[in-house]
């Protein structure tokens, strides 16, 4: 049921986005067809090339990606078990157009309003979105006494070519959004989840927004504890990052063998006498294995 | 001893075919038995490494050898595996015997660089061999 479910879920996405089958070799695949990494695989086992030359990601994404694989997998590139198991793809964006519109204003804190355009081609029609993210980083490690409180004021909007729509259809959403940053901090996210679900779930291919962030001292903070006032313009126009659950057969799905593998424990229960230890030994164990783990 | 028995066995004139060594043979288990092997490469290798990021290195190991004659037990096989073989023995050996096959696989996650220029971050399921079985 999960591959066939997947495939339809493929199909229903081939008509929306005529995307071939990311199996089929029947026909040469083009441009439109790649539509995650096993169909790559298979386009370069097909036409034998090294794969098509591709653009150039951030540095600063790369880096931060590179950190999110180590802590998701090992080495040998084995899913952990201590990782989300709901997600199975993180799809980082970087803006293909920004645009600083009011510039910044160092005494309250605001960070220069900048216009991003995200194009979320990859992103395809078996995979749902879980959450997402906009990735901000300081242009170099800088250092605050305590915690930031940031305001964020998100606009969404239209395509530009879609300019017969009026104003009105933009869509603003205010964030009262509270960080923390720490020391040697290069990265925080601002959750945007709520209103990109229905632009991802409608197979939108490019998001336009406005984004406007303004921190304020920390409360009850007296000036002399802020060495220097938070530099906004450290900021980096931020990434998109999304977290996705690919539903399509060939995607790993942890969740799913977590719910039908049976746990030991379980299976001891089920033996009856294995599991049940004498009270007093149990708790001594007990004590005696959270100390140690402590 | 052996030489001994081998001599009683030729004075006691044993068609020379039948060769207690050999006779043996087919029962003990074979030398290259069906078992999981390594086999890791690098995304270089293949020149992928300009988008494929992590990991490095993969190893999705294979099956290979003979399936051994009684493989009930040791392999999972079902009973079909062991009608074939005597399929192949006994009737008509156009039909294979059992062969060495992947019966259980674990997750790869992949780190790579999308043509856009983005960045995916994906596990994908039954990427590397863990057990091997006749089938």
């Amino acid at each position: 049921s999960q591959a066939s479910r997947g495939e339809t879920q493929i199909a229903a996405g081939a008509e929306l986005k005529s995307k071939a089958e990311p199996w089929s070799l029947l026909r040469p695949l083009d441009e439109r067809d790649r539509s995650d990494f096993l169909s790559p695989v298979f386009r370069v086992l097909y036409d034998g090339q090294g794969g098509t030359p591709r653009l150039q990601p951030d540095s600063r994404a790369l880096r931060y990606m590179k950190r999110l694989y180590k802590t998701y997998a090992t080495k040998e590139g084995i899913p952990k078990s201590n990782r989300s198991p709901f997600y199975n793809t993180v799809r980082l964006f970087t803006s293909c157009a920004q645009r600083k519109r009011a510039p910044g204003d160092q005494a309250t804190g605001s960070v220069p309003s900048v216009d991003l355009l995200f194009n979320l081609d990859r992103v395809t029609a078996v995979e749902n979105l879980l959450k997402s993210v906009l990735l901000y980083t300081f242009s170099n490690s800088i250092s605050f006494p305590s915690a930031v409180k940031c305001v964020c004021n998100l606009v969404i909007k239209e395509p530009e070519f879609s300019s017969r729509i009026p104003s009105r259809a933009q869509s603003s959403f205010n964030f009262n959004l509270q960080f923390e940053i720490k020391k040697k901090y290069r990265w925080f996210e601002v959750d945007v989840t709520t209103p990109l679900r229905p632009l991802v779930a409608s197979n939108k291919r490019s998001i336009h927004m406005s984004v406007n962030l303004t921190c304020e001292r920390g409360q009850g903070q007296d000036s002399s504890a802020w060495d220097k006032p938070f530099n906004v313009t450290l900021l980096v126009p931020p990434s998109l990052l999304l977290y996705l659950n690919d539903t399509s057969a060939q995607a790993y799905h942890g969740w799913y063998s977590l719910r039908y593998k049976r746990r030991p424990s379980q299976r001891a229960d089920q033996n009856g006498g294995l599991s049940v230890c004498s009270k007093g030994k149990g708790s001594a164990e007990g004590v005696r294995s959270s100390r140690h783990r402590r | 001893g052996w030489e001994t028995v081998s001599l009683a066995l030729n004075k006691t004139l044993v068609p020379t075919s039948l060769n207690l060594s050999e006779y043996f043979k087919q029962f003990v288990f074979p030398q290259h038995e069906c078992e999981l092997h390594d086999f890791r490469l690098s995304f270089s290798q293949l020149k992928w490494d300009n988008w494929i990021v992590a990991p490095h290195r993969y190893n999705p190991r294979y099956c290979k050898g003979e399936c051994p004659r009684a493989v009930g037990y040791r392999y999972g096989s079902p009973v079909h595996t062991m009608v074939q073989n005597i399929i192949h023995e006994k009737l008509d050996s156009s039909v294979p015997r059992p062969s060495c096959v992947p019966a259980k696989y674990s997750p790869l996650s992949v780190l790579t660089i999308e043509p856009d220029g983005s960045i995916a971050y994906k596990e994908y399921e039954d990427m590397i061999a863990t057990q091997c079985t006749c089938r």
